[in-house]
């Protein structure tokens, strides 16, 4: 879940 | 990471280093907006308030601590280094971005992730980097004639984020569930608002002419 509202981009 | 969003990364990085040589080699800002600058101080700012909360890699880390180093460098610069700052175009650099500011944040209020200060601020910061080009763009089109390295600047800063679309497009095919909403849309706002840009930058480039936007 984190991953998906994580922002894991610039 | 993928390609696309690597590329990215590395043309916004390039567009980055493109100003600091213009800046640095001609110790001249002319046809640089600060107000761009400084509204891309405020999006990364903005943007990574995770930096010391939330470790994704040390990729990450770096580039986030180099985009915020260095707009807030460049900010800097323009306004007190003695040399630079006295080519500053100051008559010609007037968008009143502090609209797209207020605009930017109060839409961050309404549509956003999840109602959090930090959810809330990266929505702000991904609305307000849509139109933080505005005031360079139309700097550039007042002040007729651009220099080469001011061009490429922009060309750059407008590709990083067409770059992220086909990032965004593939993530989209390959992740189950992953939608990116908020950054799709803006990021597809931000490159349309270079279109004519890009336009005229591929002519100049075709006709090996001096890069000109229509006032």
């Amino acid at each position: 879940d984190e991953q998906e509202s994580g922002k894991d981009e610039l | 990471m993928n390609i696309f969003r690597l590329a990215g990364d590395m043309t916004h990085l390039l567009s980055i280093l493109v100003l600091l040589l213009k800046i640095y080699a001609t110790k001249s800002c002319s046809g640089i907006s600060r107000k761009t600058q400084e509204l891309y101080a405020i999006v990364f700012m903005a943007r990574y308030l995770d930096l010391f909360t939330d470790f994704i890699s040390v990729y990450n880390t770096f580039m986030k601590l180099i985009f915020i180093a260095s707009s807030l460098a460049i900010v800097w610069c323009m306004r007190f280094h003695p040399v630079v700052r006295r080519s500053y175009d100051r008559e010609l650099d007037t968008f009143r971005y502090f609209f797209l500011v207020g605009a930017s944040f109060a839409l961050a209020l309404v549509w956003h992730d999840k109602f959090t200060l930090q959810e809330v601020f990266w929505a702000f910061s991904i609305y307000l980097e849509a139109v933080a080009i505005l005031p360079q763009l139309v700097l550039l089109q007042r002040s007729g004639n651009v220099d080469n390295l001011t061009g490429q600047y922009v060309f750059f800063l407008g590709a990083y984020r067409a770059f992220y679309i086909l990032n965004w497009i593939y993530r989209y095919m390959t992740e189950p569930r992953f939608t990116r909403w908020i950054a799709g849309i803006s990021g597809v706002v931000q490159t349309a608002l270079y279109a004519d840009f890009f336009y005229y930058y591929f002519i100049s480039w075709k006709n090996n002419s001096k890069l000109k936007l229509p006032a």
